[in-house]
């Protein structure tokens, strides 16, 4: 089954010569006809002895084969025509096998024949993506006692920890070898973790870097209840209806000032607040994704509000381009 | 100054090229994928097909962690690259102290191989907590050079 999904050359690249890689798929619910995507790439060191790595990216509802494989960590980066590929020169698989889930389904080639299935949360991803790893054992049973490690970032900040206890969990109740799991540990990169202190570091931050004003950063501060509305739940559609006196005004300056925030600090990278934005499309879909997960956050909101200006800036550009032609 | 001789370059436009790539039939008949060209999608990075409980992504990781290092099996590693400005070092180094684990080795610098800051690292008993420096949100990406000593050290059990 493993050999069927062997991948023996890449488009724009050439035959793998100095490592094995696979992709295909694995069902987790047979009755429900979901299936997850993978790509695996073998340790070109040892892959009998390296341990065996998960990479997932978040969203939630980001691939991990458009982020973690093809611009981060494996063996592979696009060429800017799209169409060819340059070799990474620090692709995780010059130490450890490497494992990129799209996951939960309906990301990337990931499917389910239940078209419900795309209502999901934490607990169902962790429960199919453990069900993956324990098909994954199966199809390659070669890997099973190597030391597995969970790793991703961002909204992985969920993913990572929330299977490692599903895993931690099953290996305790599991009622045969075929159930467990050589789990080994984590890692986690700008992890969402928790809204309340993520956001509130936010705006600390940017604060720090001198992107918004004493006024702003002290407005958000005093007014956005960062403990009981989590991510800055923000606007009116969070008041509760009857919306006592006291709450409303201060939902309504948070509201106020996140927006001035936005307007301070321009159209930058979220991402990388040193590096240039993509022009015209300055949207970061990894971003966008968990901002729409989020909601009217302070970053959500100037992740939009960056994407309004760039699109702007296209029109005007365009515009005064129709004016001169 | 991006050139595709200089992989380390960062590329903010990397995800347009990753699309098209994904989408050329070729690329998904030999990946097997179910092929877009025949499905009536596009593969994208990111989807809004999924919808994820909002609950869920308002919930705090803590007690999952508090569960997990209560078993004392597994190893952590919690990174962050330093200008990330959606999910910042900032409150990442908050919430990793609050655990309240006892400290191995206190805040010092980590050196890449070319003897660089790479980043400052904290351990504490069953989590180290590492900064990359000068690192984005994608930190392979764009400190890969950082993040592959990162990456070695921790899976060698080097300090």
């Amino acid at each position: 089954a493993a050999l069927q999904d062997q991948v023996t050359s890449m488009p724009g690249w050439g035959p793998l010569k100095s490592f094995k890689m696979f992709s295909g798929y694995i069902t987790v619910d047979a009755a429900a006809g979901r299936a997850l995507f993978y790509v695996f790439v073998e340790s070109e060191s040892d892959p009998v002895a390296d341990p065996l790595m998960l990479w997932l990216n978040g969203g939630p509802g980001c691939s991990s084969l458009g982020g973690g494989f093809m611009s981060e960590l494996g063996p592979f980066l696009p060429n800017k025509d799209g169409h060819t590929l340059k070799a990474n020169p620090y692709p995780w698989n010059k130490k450890a096998s490497v494992l990129f889930l799209e996951s939960p389904a309906f990301v990337g080639w990931s499917y389910s024949n239940t078209s419900s299935d795309a209502i999901v949360g934490d607990a169902r991803t962790a429960k199919d993506s453990r069900a993956f790893l324990l098909g994954f054992m199966e199809r390659f049973p070669q890997f099973k006692s190597n030391d597995l490690y969970l790793s991703g970032e961002s909204y992985a900040g969920h993913y990572v920890p929330n299977l490692a206890r599903e895993i931690v969990r099953g290996n305790r109740g599991a009622r045969s070898p075929r159930e467990t799991l050589n789990l080994k540990g984590i890692l986690v990169g700008n992890p969402l973790t928790d809204t309340a202190v993520d956001n509130m570091g936010a705006v600390d931050f940017w604060w720090h870097h001198a992107m918004i004003s004493d006024e702003t950063a002290e407005g958000i501060r005093s007014n956005c209840d960062f403990n009981n509305i989590g991510p800055l739940l923000i606007g009116e559609d969070v008041l509760p209806t009857t919306a006592d006196a006291l709450t409303k005004p201060r939902v309504i300056a948070c509201d106020e000032f996140c927006d001035r925030a936005m307007s301070e600090l321009g159209p930058i990278n979220i991402y990388d607040i040193y590096a240039d934005v993509c022009i015209p499309k300055a949207a970061q879909s990894e971003a966008l994704a968990l901002t729409r997960a989020l909601g009217p956050t302070p970053a959500g909101l100037m992740i939009r509000a960056a994407v309004q200006l760039s699109s702007r800036e296209k029109q005007e550009s365009s515009n005064s381009a129709d004016s001169s032609s | 100054s991006l050139t595709d001789e200089d992989p380390s370059k960062y590329d903010p436009c990397v995800d347009n090229e990753v699309e098209t790539y994904m989408n050329l039939p070729e690329v998904q008949k030999a990946l097997h994928a179910n092929q877009t060209v025949i499905l009536p999608w596009r593969w994208t990075d990111c989807t809004e097909k999924v919808q994820y409980s909002r609950s869920d992504v308002l919930a705090s990781m803590l007690p999952v962690y508090e569960e997990l290092l209560a078993s004392g099996s597994l190893r952590i590693l919690v990174f962050s690259g330093d200008v990330d400005g959606i999910l910042p070092v900032v409150g990442t180094r908050r919430w990793v102290s609050g655990l309240g684990l006892p400290i191995k080795s206190a805040w010092r610098p980590w050196l890449s191989p070319t003897r660089q800051v790479g980043g400052h690292v904290i351990e504490y008993e069953g989590l180290i907590f590492a900064s990359v420096r000068n690192a984005g949100h994608m930190v392979p990406y764009v400190q890969p050079e950082r993040m592959f000593h990162l990456l070695t050290s921790f899976l060698n059990e080097e300090s």
